[in-house]
């Protein structure tokens, strides 16, 4: 459960 | 993107706006924070910093920058324009309390020890308790203008959304950000005694929100 990069939320 | 996701960001939106429209029309800011604004303007600009690094989609871009914007006019309304209605005095949350704590946790916890990421954590973190000088003048004078609590109950509503959007993408596409995660799920607890107030008192028609 890697986190995506780069923040695709705002 | 997912229809949490996409609600939390229009209840974020409308929140912000009700907030403006409030203070332009009734050309006062009386009952606001502009602590809390002050702060919120601090974290939309430590975490969009990659406007400048990164393209993510035309959605992404446009609501940053509206995001930005919008800040910063509520910000610039509340100290210069209709400043002789900002209630100074019930704003007396010392920020440097939430300020010192929120650096230091994110030089501790953060996902890259570049400049950037450290940035966005502590807009994340930032986030989590920007509302407090908000919700401690409201407690403080005992009361919030019916609109400042819809402006509330709005923001309350972006952060529980966000709660189900990160469910959702958890079992959709096995995205997980935990420092999103843990501090959203922080923030929205400061709603919870928020949300009880507002269903039983602001939606049963009272022009204001008195505290018990």
């Amino acid at each position: 459960h890697a986190l995506k990069m780069p923040h695709d939320e705002l | 993107m997912n229809v949490f996701r996409l609600a939390g960001d229009v209840s974020h939106l409308v929140a912000i706006i009700i907030l403006l429209v409030k203070i332009w029309r009734s050309k006062s800011c009386a009952g606001i924070s502009g602590k809390s604004q002050v702060l919120f303007a601090l974290v939309f600009t430590t975490r969009y910093l990659d406007l400048f690094t990164v393209f993510i989609s035309a959605y992404n871009t446009i609501m940053k920058v509206v995001f930005l914007a919008m800040s910063y006019a509520t910000v610039y309304l509340i100290y210069m324009r209709f400043r002789n209605m900002y209630d100074s005095e019930n704003d007396t949350f010392r920020v440097e309390f939430l300020l010192v704590p929120v650096i230091g946790l994110s030089f501790l916890e953060n996902y890259a020890f570049t400049p950037l990421e450290i940035l966005w954590t502590f807009s994340i973190f930032l986030e989590a308790v920007a509302i407090m000088p908000q919700l401690f003048m409201i407690t403080k004078t005992g009361e919030a203008e019916s609109i400042t609590t819809h402006y509330l109950f709005f923001l309350g509503l972006y952060r529980a959304l966000y709660i189900a959007n990160w469910v959702w993408r958890y079992h959709t596409e096995e995205f997980f950000d935990q420092i999103a995660v843990v501090s959203g799920v922080v923030q929205t607890i400061f709603y919870c005694d928020f949300f009880y107030l507002y269903v039983t008192r602001v939606l049963r028609g009272k022009a204001k929100m008195i505290l018990p």
